[in-house]
């Protein structure tokens, strides 16, 4: 099983819409799909509720937690629940925990998918340990452009000392991007110029098929509108990578 | 000493750009202003480096910490370190320490504005505490709207825990409003009947004078062009309420 990890403790930046449209996408490609939603606020089990499976978010750090498939179509979701803040608090011990249950349940499942929440706490370790490949979404301004250093240091500090060089970085994803806007295209060539090995080969431009499609609980490409359909073209292209 | 905490667990609804500019509106209001960033991603630190005085925003938790004015233009930042993360895995008497920290640095400031992480970590909990009056910009898209409800619980939690009732709640922001979304308006004509008196009396328009101003470490209303002039306008409008 393969899991990938969509994080970045920037807040906005775009992890859950992506992280949504990512798990929509394997699904529809008929991987058997798992998604945890690790953030407390609960914004991807907002929106794929209906896949939910017996177990949460939070039983995934105890010790043999049992996941099993939702069985509906191809998709299983493990909510999260209020007690997630309280893993944070746990000790060091849980952070293993995610990443053998994750490998107990590998005959059920082809992929997982894990939404963080924008923080640096035992939740966000605790997946960037359990990761096959990680994805960061990040938003073309100032603040977001800033943390990139913070953030190669986190993921590749992670992998050092729980001794997991193999964990693949997918890159860092310009999402919400406003094409038109010549600080975040500056911001775009600057980070080309400064970490392109480390940016995905790809954006998903701001429109607003994407805030439509969270809010209808469903993909952006299965939307009427006109950006709706652009958008989902785009960002197909985008996961297919 | 007043102290406003700028509040939402939902990342990138614009808390750091509002609590700068409401420093520097303060700060050029003759009001000697302490500005606490509690975010380890340090957005707020970055803007606002030039004020910083000899505490950090850690120290805080510290027992019995000295903050003294930087001296510069009315504005004093304690700043954010990485040690900040740590703050969160404490027990949980550092929640009144900020308080008392505050209490102490009474006779050197008029007012404190206190920049939360995207959580709900120890951290933020503190700074609800320390609270005199709390601000909690909002985004009028679904996943931060459904967050209203946990974010006014979180807050009214904290009052009655720790015996704060007479802390005043300013309001629901509505920021980085693209004001041409039929979904957005929806979204501020939804809130205005479910919990009309939680609401600001007023809104933040999505302009890009204000991820210029921050990215220019100066206040929208100092920049020359007509999208920051009009920027100035209505956040020294909403500022002054
Ligand atoms: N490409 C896009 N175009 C326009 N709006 C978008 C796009 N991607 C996400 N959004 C909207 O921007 C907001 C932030 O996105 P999202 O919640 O996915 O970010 P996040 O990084 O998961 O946030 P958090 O840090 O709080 O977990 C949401 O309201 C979402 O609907
Ligand atoms: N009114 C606005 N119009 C346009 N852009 C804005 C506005 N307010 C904030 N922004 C931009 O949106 C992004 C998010 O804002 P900001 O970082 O202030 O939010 P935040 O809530 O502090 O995020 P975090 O949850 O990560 O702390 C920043 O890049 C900022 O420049
Ligand atoms: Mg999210
Ligand atoms: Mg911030």
């Amino acid at each position: 099983m393969k899991t990938i990890v969509i994080n970045n403790q920037k807040g906005g930046v775009g992890k859950t819409t992506v992280a949504v449209h990512l798990a929509w996408y394997l699904a529809e490609a008929d991987r058997r799909v798992l998604v945890l939603d690790m953030d407390a606020q609960a914004n991807a089990t907002d929106t794929l509720k209906r896949y939910a499976g017996p177990a949460s978010a939070a039983d995934m750090f105890k010790p043999a937690a049992e996941i099993r498939p939702s069985g509906i179509d191809n998709l299983t979701l493990a909510p999260a629940v209020t007690s997630l803040t309280d893993v944070d608090r746990s000790e060091a011990g849980a952070i293993l925990r995610l990443r053998e249950n994750l490998m107990a349940a590998d005959e059920h499942f082809d992929v997982c998918v894990i939404d963080t929440p924008p923080s640096l706490g035992l939740r966000s370790v605790a997946a960037l340990v359990a990761a096959s490949h990680v994805l960061s979404p990040i938003y073309l301004e100032d603040y977001s452009v800033k943390g990139v250093k913070g953030l190669l240091q986190t993921f590749i500090g992670a992998q050092q000392r729980y001794g997991r060089p193999d964990v693949s970085f997918l890159g860092l994803l310009p999402s919400i991007f406003n094409t038109r806007s010549p600080r975040q295209r500056a911001h775009l060539e600057q980070l080309l110029r400064d970490a392109g090995k480390y940016v995905f080969p790809g954006h998903i431009v701001a429109r607003d098929g994407y805030a439509e499609a969270v809010a209808e609980r469903a993909p952006v490409w299965t939307l009427k509108r006109r950006s709706a359909q652009e958008a989902g073209r785009e960002i197909r292209a985008v996961l297919a990578k």
